[in-house]
């Protein structure tokens, strides 16, 4: 569902070029469980930037759901985004004049395939799930650190995504809450065969996956599958 | 130098009343190494932020360094936040328009101490330790997430402070990059005798505490210290 050829990343600050990524190689296949790891600075969000077509490559293929993404128009970009993939960004990104419930609930109304009852029954499932039915109409300012995270993972998987692209997504929690984080993408990965590349330091995360991708400096350090470690 | 008795803080949402505190005790004697552990929404941050006089308590009585902080004027509580405390916030709190080095000057720029070199070498001092002296010309939207959190870090110790209130200090950093970050405080509190509060979910900076202080549901559970531990 991803495959990622020779990919490099270069920022531009000014005269200065930052080389967030230096040509990697990246296969993912539909229904795996991915981790991708690495010192902080290392390219992780970089990387799951391009692979959810939030940013654009500087060189080498990006090909997402059989599609490579330098061909796309900013229409079927904004389709890939909407309909096949999920993301729950580092910085939690949710918007701080809806509520909780408008926030899980923006995606689906993007979608129009569901009717209000429908969306409010779907979006209650989700904070149920992620432990925040009880505040469904607060503000995100008003909420916790890890209550906006987990805000941030109900609206990611709201969609029922093909892939989902996960930041760092238990960074702020404790280990229950985080575990139980971990058991609901989990089950999803194993009932409805959706794909999770996650980034993150927390070895609970990458015990669940099926390999763990290290990256360093920019580079493909070494893949290592959960049979091997 | 901080001694919190039966503090409660209630947030008012519209009618709704959401109770963060119900009545915490908390002593804590300069030169400790503390952190405060609890699940997600159990009231850490909004302990941090009493101590570190950036929100005023329901009920009860904050002390710190000997001052009770609901009988200072706010001239008192900005004199107190400038030169006693350090204060790491959850979400960073970086100025966007500034660099990464005018971030961390900014303290020393409102004290008034030190003349434009000594500041510069102060400054790159905490950039040095911290891992991002490379990094100094940048803007925070121009840094990863665990970089972002390392300015937090420098700009809070920058100053030299009796008390650093440090909210998730590694939630964003991998493990060595994060051990240097325990390393580099605990350095702080063996030589300079700078007291440490925690709020984290890092099994590793909780191994480097003197004592766990637990919450849970904005209540005081227990307090472990390392040497029954
Ligand atoms: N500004 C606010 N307005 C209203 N309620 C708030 C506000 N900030 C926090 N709360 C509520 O107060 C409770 C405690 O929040 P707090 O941020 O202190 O928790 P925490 O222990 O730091 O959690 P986390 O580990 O997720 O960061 C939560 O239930 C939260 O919803
Ligand atoms: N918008 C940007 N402009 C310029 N440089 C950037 C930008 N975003 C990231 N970088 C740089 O690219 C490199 C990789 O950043 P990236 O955010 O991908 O790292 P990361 O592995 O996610 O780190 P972390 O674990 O700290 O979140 C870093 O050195 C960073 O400074
Ligand atoms: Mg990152
Ligand atoms: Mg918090």
């Amino acid at each position: 569902i991803v495959s990622i050829t020779n990919v490099t990343k270069d920022y531009t600050l000014g005269k200065v070029v930052v080389p967030a990524l230096r040509g990697v190689d990246l296969e993912v296949h539909a229904g795996e469980f991915i981790s991708i790891a690495g010192p902080s600075g290392s390219g992780k969000t970089t990387l799951l930037n391009l692979i959810g077509c939030v940013d654009t490559a500087t060189g080498g293929v990006v090909r997402v759901a059989g599609q490579d993404t330098k061909q796309l128009t900013e229409r079927q970009l904004t389709n890939l985004r909407l309909n096949t993939i999920g993301f729950i960004f580092q910085s939690f990104n949710l918007v701080q004049v809806l509520s909780v419930f408008q926030n899980v609930e923006f995606p689906l109304l993007l979608q129009r395939k569901l009717d209000k009852a429908q969306r409010r029954e779907r979006v209650m499932q989700l904070l149920e799930q992620v432990g925040l039915a009880s505040h469904a109409k607060h503000r995100p300012n008003e909420l916790s650190g890890g209550q906006r995270q987990r805000v941030a993972v109900a609206r990611a998987l709201v969609t029922r995504p093909q892939l989902v692209l996960a930041d760092e997504p238990t960074a702020n929690l404790d280990s229950v809450t985080g575990q139980n984080i971990i058991d609901l993408m989990k089950e999803l990965n194993q009932k409805e065969g959706t794909t999770f590349i996650f980034s993150t330091h927390d070895a609970k995360v990458m015990s669940h996956a099926n390999a763990v991708v290290r990256l360093a400096d920019g580079n493909f350090l070494d893949r290592i599958s959960a049979a091997e470690a």
